[in-house]
C-alpha cells in the first residue's frame, strides 16, 4: 500500500485538487484508491457530497480508538460514488484537537496505525493535509512514504515554500524511515511573465525536488468540483486532467538517482 | 477613520488581494491608509518586500504593550514604496499567540485599543486576516466597523461561508456596536458554469449581503504581485482594477436600505 501525503502550510495552493485529481487517475487504472481528508473545513469530504458538519463517523472518531483494528478503522470509511474509490472523512469536530490534545504524547501515530490496520484494502492512498502545522500534519507526515507540496507559481508562494521546508525537517527528524518530497508546480500560467519567474525561481532554488512539469491553470476544475467528479472523470482531454496524469506517471515511475 | 476587516475562514479566496487592491485604489485619492497584517504567514507583509521571519516591530509587539500610546503602536509601522500607505505588518511569531494567550482574558481588543491611539493619522485602516478562527481574528472583527467577506465562485466556498457566517454571528454578539459586512464575490470566471451557479446561489442565499458586482478572474494579479504593487497602480485599465474600484465606490457610497 502506498500512502501520499498532499501538503502546504499555504492555503488555496491545489492541495485538494491535486488529491482528488491523482485519485481519479489512479482508480481509472483499476488501482483500489483511499482518499483520506485531514482538514477541519472538511473541502475534499464536501467535494464528495458528504457534510463535515454531520460525520458521525470520520478521522476524528480514529483520535478516540484504544485499538486500531481492521474493524474499527473499516467503519470510518464511506463509499464515493466512484467505484474503487473510498474516503476517510473529515469532520468539523477535527478543529478541536490541537486545542484537546495540546502536548499529549501519542497521538501523532494515529493515522499511520490506522492505516496499518486496512494494509491490503487499498493499492493507494492519498492523504488531503489542511493548511496549518498541528497534529493533523504531523499524522500525516509520520504516516505518509512520499509527501507532494503543491506550490502556486507566484512570487508569494515561494516564500512560504522555505517555511514548508523547515517544518518538513524538523518534522521528519523523528521519523524512522525517510521521506521523499516532490515539490509539484501548480496554476501554472504561461501567459504571465510572474509565472514564468515564479517557476524559474523555485527550480533554481530546489532542483531535482522539483517534479520536471507543472499543473497549469485550468478552468474546468472548478466545473469538476461543481459536479462532484475527479477532473478526468469529467473531462479526459482537458489539459489538467493531462497535467496529473503526467504527475502520476512520474511518482509511479520516478527516474532512477542519476 | 474607517476601519474595514477582509475576513473569511477559507484559505485563497482573496483576502489578501483584496486588502491591497482596496488600498490602492483609496491612496489614488488621495487618502491616507494603512493596511494591518493580521497573518503569521505574513503574505501582505511579504508583498510590500517585508520579511515576516525578521520583523523586530510588528502587530506581534503590540500584543505586548501594556500601554497603547501613539507613540509605542506608531512604532510598529512601516512605510511602503506608496506614498500614503503604511503597513502595520505581520511577523512570524503570531502563530505562537493563541497558544500562548490560550484562555487569557483582555486579548480581545489589543489591535482595537492600538487604532483608537493612532485616531486621525489616517482614513482609512483595512484589516487583512488569517484564514482561521483565533485570537487575530477576534481582534480584526472587533476592531473593524465594516467586514468584507471575499467568497470563491465555486461550489465549495459556499459551505465555507456558511461556517464564516455562524462564526460571525457568535463573535459579534460580544460587540457593542453593530458590524456590517459585505460578501464579496471574487475569482469569477463567466466561461464556467460552475461560477455562475455559484453566483446565483449566492445571491440567492445571502441576498443584499452580497455586493451586486464581482471581483472577476485577472492575470494581472499575479503581476501586480510581483512587482510589490497594488494592481491599480501597475495597471489602471486592466478588469481585475477596475472591479476593485467599483467595489470601493459602493463601500464609499453605501445605497440606502430601502
Ligand atoms: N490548476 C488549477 N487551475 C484552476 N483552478 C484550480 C487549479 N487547481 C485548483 N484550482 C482551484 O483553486 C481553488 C483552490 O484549490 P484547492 O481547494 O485544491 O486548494 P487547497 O490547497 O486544498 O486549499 P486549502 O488550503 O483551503 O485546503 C479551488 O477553487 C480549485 O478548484
Ligand atoms: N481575481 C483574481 N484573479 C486571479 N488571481 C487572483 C485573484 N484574486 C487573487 N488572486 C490570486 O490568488 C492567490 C490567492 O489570493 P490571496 O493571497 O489574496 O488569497 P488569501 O485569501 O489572502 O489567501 P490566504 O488564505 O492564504 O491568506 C494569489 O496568487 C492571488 O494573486
Ligand atoms: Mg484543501
Ligand atoms: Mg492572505
Amino acid at each position: 500500500m502506498k500512502i501520499w501525503a498532499i501538503a502546504n502550510q499555504k492555503g488555496g495552493v491545489g492541495k485538494t485538487t491535486s488529491a482528488v485529481s491523482l485519485a481519479g487517475h489512479l482508480v481509472s487504472q483499476g488501482l483500489r484508491v483511499l482518499l483520506v481528508d485531514m482538514d477541519p473545513q472538511g473541502s475534499m469530504t464536501s467535494y464528495f457530497r458528504f457534510d463535515p458538519d454531520d460525520m458521525p463517523k470520520s478521522i476524528y472518531s480514529l483520535f478516540q480508538l484504544d485499538d486500531f483494528t481492521t474493524q474499527s478503522v473499516s467503519s470510518a470509511l464511506v463509499d464515493t460514488k466512484i467505484e474503487g474509490l473510498k474516503l476517510l472523512p473529515a469532520s468539523t469536530a477535527l478543529a478541536t484537537l490541537d486545542r484537546q490534545l495540546g502536548t499529549k504524547e501519542g497521538k501523532g501515530l494515529v493515522l499511520k496505525k490506522s492505516l496499518v490496520a486496512l494494509d491490503d484494502h487499498f493499492d493507494y492512498v492519498l492523504i488531503d493535509c489542511l493548511p496549518m502545522l498541528g497534529i493533523l500534519m504531523v499524522n500525516a507526515l509520520a504516516a505518509c512514504d512520499t509527501l507532494l507540496i503543491p506550490v502556486q507559481t507566484e512570487f508569494l508562494a515561494l516564500k512560504g515554500l522555505d517555511r514548508m521546508m523547515n517544518t518538513l525537517e524538523m518534522i521528519t527528524k523523528s521519523r524512522k524511515s525517510p521521506l521523499k518530497s516532490i515539490i509539484v508546480p501548480t496554476m501554472f500560467d504561461r501567459r504571465t511573465r510572474a509565472s514564468l519567474e515564479s517557476l524559474r525561481a523555485l527550480r533554481e532554488k530546489y532542483g531535482d525536488k522539483v517534479w520536471d512539469s507543472v499543473i497549469p491553470v485550468d478552468t474546468k476544475f472548478r466545473e469538476a468540483s461543481r459536479q462532484g467528479l475527479p477532473i478526468s472523470l469529467m473531462s479526459q482531454s482537458t489539459r489538467g486532467s493531462q497535467a496529473y496524469q503526467l504527475l502520476l506517471e512520474s511518482l509511479l515511475n520516478p527516474k532512477r538517482e542519476s
